[in-house]
């Protein structure tokens, strides 16, 4: 039996909203932990990471571990029928090929219940070593979607090299090409508007835009982003959920041939 | 000219 019961449903909502484009379908599992997510998109260049922890909701009861089979344009189509305000109790049984989404709303005059069907989802899992990263940025998330959004204008790929200096996104394209340098900024009046880069040493990596843009859909879940990257490895762009966790998208870089 | 890496070269099945 699992039963969990989120007092701020509209989390649940931008998280589907946010990973939605870049994963069909997925496993949610259910532990002592968290309710989390790991999925490939479906070329396996990008990955996605999510963990909403136990603590973070109002009620948790997860009896034994549980790995539900979810397509997420399903699922976002039954949260979006859950008001901004509402409270949303996901309930399963232990071998059902069922889930259900209950919505509250928030004087408790409307209640409702939407069954969706379970499906058996043969995904892969990959172990991510912990990392200690060789550069690390944290900026606004509204910051970063623009850059992202500017420059996928202009070309396809970004280059993201990270110096002591600052952090410059560049690109190139058939009408011409863009740079965007970025300085650390630490005297703002509120801290999530400040710009801040540590630097172990220097690091220049290239991505396809398509998928950092797809990633800035997670925007409305946290006020900044942290882009962590090391040479010849993948990047990977956290956006923290309030008291909850996080999501990470992890994109593999372009590589000389 | 550069190509895209995949994900599954970088982290292991588990």
């Amino acid at each position: 039996m699992l039963e969990l019961r989120l007092l701020q449903g509209s989390l649940l909502k931008k998280v589907l909203e946010a990973i939605k484009d870049l994963v069909t379908d997925a496993n949610f599992d259910c532990s002592a932990t968290g309710f989390s997510l790991q999925a490939m998109d479906s070329s396996h260049v990008a990955l996605v990471a999510l963990l909403l922890r136990a603590e973070g909701f109002e009620h948790y009861r997860c009896d034994r571990n549980l790995s539900m089979g979810m397509n997420l344009n399903n699922m976002s189509k039954m949260l979006k029928c859950a008001g901004n305000d509402d409270i949303i109790t996901i309930k399963a049984d232990d071998g059902g090929d069922t889930v259900t989404f209950m919505f509250e709303s928030p004087n408790q005059d409307k209640i409702s219940d939407f069954e969706m069907k379970l499906m058996d989802i043969d995904s892969e899992h990959l172990g991510i070593p912990e990392t200690e990263y060789e550069a690390i940025i944290r900026m606004p998330s509204q910051e970063f979607a623009r850059i992202c959004r500017d420059l996928s204008t202009i070309g396809d790929t970004v280059v993201i090299s990270a110096s002591k200096e600052g952090v410059k996104f560049s690109t190139k394209g058939d009408i011409g090409s863009a740079n965007v340098v970025c300085r650390q900024n630490t005297s703002v009046d509120k801290p999530e508007d400040a710009t801040v880069i540590e630097i172990q040493q220097p690091v220049s990596l290239t991505f396809a835009l398509r998928y950092m843009n797809s990633f800035t859909k997670a925007t409305p879940l946290s006020n900044t982003v942290t882009v962590s990257m090391s040479n010849e490895l993948p990047v990977v762009v956290e956006y923290k959920i309030a008291e909850m966790g996080y999501i990470r998208f992890y994109l593999a870089p372009k590589i000389e041939e | 000219h550069s190509a895209q890496a995949s994900m599954k070269s970088f982290f292991k099945s588990k």
